[in-house]
């Protein structure tokens, strides 16, 4: 499903260059429900940017279901990424201007879903990640797990096929964690594709497939038995 | 040092009202080292935020250093705040036009602190926090890590009494979520106190005071031996 060759990607700052992914290769399939994790720095958001669609190498290849999207126009990478993936930033992205309830559907208005399917979900999707009786807040209202779990309640409104989860539980309680896992893994048990980078041992064990990365290369890839 | 006495905290939204802090009173100690856990939207960073005079109860009293700081005006607030506390916000609040050592540096040039012993205290936050290559980057240009590192070495800039950090490795690995914490502590060996929000119970259990917050509630504040 996804293959990436020989990814570079290095940031300009000044007169020098950060090398943040040096020559990383990788192939996930289908189905598949990975982990990435390695130390502060060491390019896991921008790997996650890469794949996401966000981001374009400087050097490498990726083809995305057979397709080499590298090279893709602005307009037709945003159009894949909304129709395809579902993306849950390190530091959420909401719109301060809309409520919990809006940046959830936000998707689905752009996608044209009907008003009354709209509504469905957004039910669904509010008591999934306890937010019933936050809908109405707009994100300056909210604690920092609630607006995570706002983010991560619009990453899956439109139902995408593949989920990457920029630290999805780093302001969580335990217990709220674990539920939100467990509503990413629902979608893996469907068949759906998840990558979670993560800071927590615990939440990196929960997968199949763990890769680490350190300054900027795959340096481990593991799979657990009955993969 | 900090008295709190019947704290309430009540948000208004739309026509509904959210207690985020319920009649909290809480005694610390000059020199106390407490963490603060709890679910997710259960008042950490409400209770937080009002310790760190950056929020006013609706009710109760804050008693700092045996004077009544409830009532006083903005700029005294500010001033109290700017000379005696550190704190570290749970998404950071850096200035986005300055770089990581511009961030780091601002509250001593506010303070009028000689550029001299600006470089010599910025040297040395820079090597503590790992960041000294990535000094002249802006916050764009950092990871989260990085970025929580930013707002922790700037907290700690103007050596304050009192810390109070609102979950300062939820983006950090462990190795070095440990480092930041062992940094922590030595304000702390140093006479300093330092109250810490975490959901990382490992990072919670290294206090010597626990309290836990519910539903704007302190249901448990416990000390371990030799305290
Ligand atoms: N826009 C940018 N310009 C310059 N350097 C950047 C930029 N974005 C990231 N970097 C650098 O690239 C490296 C990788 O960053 P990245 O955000 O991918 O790390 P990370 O593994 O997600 O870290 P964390 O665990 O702290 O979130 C870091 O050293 C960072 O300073
Ligand atoms: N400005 C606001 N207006 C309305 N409600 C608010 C506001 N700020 C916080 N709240 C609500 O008050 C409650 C406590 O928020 P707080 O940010 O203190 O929680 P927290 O314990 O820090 O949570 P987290 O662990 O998710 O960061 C939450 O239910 C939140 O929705
Ligand atoms: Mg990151
Ligand atoms: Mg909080």
């Amino acid at each position: 499903m996804i293959r990436l060759t020989g990814i570079e990607r290095v940031f300009r700052v000044g007169g020098e260059e950060v090398h943040a992914l040096r020559g990383v290769s990788l192939d996930i399939a289908q189905g598949e429900y990975l982990s990435i994790m390695g130390p502060s720095g060491s390019g896991k958001s921008t790997l996650l940017n890469v794949l996401g669609l966000l981001d374009r190498p400087n050097a490498g290849r990726y083809e995305l279901n057979g397709r080499d999207v590298t090279g893709l126009a602005d307009d037709e990478l945003a159009r894949v990424r909304r129709e395809a993936i579902g993306f849950v930033f390190q530091f959420f992205h909401l719109v301060p201007r809309l409520t919990a309830e809006q940046n959830i559907e936000l998707p689905m208005v752009l996608a044209g879903i009907e008003p009354a399917e709209r509504r469905r979900r957004l039910d669904r999707l509010l008591a999934e990640y306890g937010l019933e009786d936050r809908a109405g807040h707009r994100p300056d209202q909210l604690s920092g797990g609630q607006c995570q779990r706002v983010a991560i309640a619009r990453a899956l409104s439109m139902g995408p096929t593949l989920i990457l989860a920029d630290e999805p539980t780093g302001n969580l309680d335990r217990h709220t964690g674990q539920e939100v896992m467990a509503v990413l893994e629902r979608v893996h048990h469907e068949g759906g594709t998840v990558a979670v980078v993560t800071h927590d041992p615990e939440i990196g064990a929960r997968a199949q497939r763990r890769i680490r990365l350190v300054d900027g290369e795959v340096v481990e890839d593991k799979r657990s038995g009955g993969g």
